[in-house]
């Protein structure tokens, strides 16, 4: 384990945790998009089933526990307890949009055709999508809460920071996935435009808005 | 090259 990879471990644990405490703490669901975080709940369900199967290290193990905790705490706010407050009007994302092409995808190019191998494909590939009905309703809006943004700031860097293993591990280890890095790409290349409103106005201490 | 799966990564 190279030092971009638990630094991007920490990133996406510290997201998952921002727009828990977030939730929790205002007591609201505004502005956060339950349609990704359902997409979220399902790629870390899909990804992990091999929790099962292999073990790896206690340490992978772990982290894959507290994220499918934290991803069914998060839908269960948004769908249950905190439900009258959640936006479902500007959360219209289709996701049949989504699914589809990702399943149909998962089915086309994979490592293995088994059921295992092709669950874990479809995981890499919703993930690198997943976000879309987050970054729809922000668009749609118009604007996103400071704090929101803090969670799609570590969201990002998340997978950023995968990116920069990827590389180290390519060069160390003669390692990689393509399936996993191609996704990968995709999926940072989403978050760009945000970083730059990001950058260039809530690290200024602005709210961000859209013109 | 290999071409292994990231099945140790998050």
């Amino acid at each position: 384990m190279n030092v971009f990879r638990i630094l991007g471990d920490i990133s996406h644990l510290l997201a998952i945790i921002i727009l828990l405490v977030k939730i929790w703490k205002s007591k609201s669901c505004a502005g956060i998009s339950g349609k990704s975080q359902i997409l979220f709940a399902l790629v870390f369900t899909t990804r992990y089933l091999d929790l099962f199967t292999t073990f790896i290290s206690i340490y992978n193990t772990v982290m894959k526990v507290i994220f499918l905790l934290c991803a069914y705490i998060t839908v269960y706010m948004i769908y249950g307890k905190f439900r009258k407050t959640s936006d479902s009007e500007n959360d219209s994302f289709r996701l049949e949009f989504l699914l589809v092409p990702v399943t149909g995808l998962s089915f086309l190019e994979n490592h293995n055709f088994t059921a295992l191998e092709i669950l874990w494909t479809f995981s890499i590939y919703l993930e690198s999508v997943a976000i879309l009905p987050q970054l729809f309703m922000i668009s749609k809006t118009g604007e996103a809460e400071t704090i929101t943004t803090h969670y799609l700031f570590f969201l990002g860097l998340y997978r950023a920071l995968y990116i920069a293993n990827w590389i180290w591990r390519y060069h160390t280890e003669n390692f990689y996935d393509q399936i996993a890095v191609v996704s990968g790409v995709v999926q940072t290349i989403f978050y760009c435009d945000f970083f730059y409103l990001y950058v260039t106005k809530v690290l200024k201490g602005k709210k961000l808005s859209l013109p | 090259c290999h071409r292994r799966k990231a099945k140790d990564e998050l």
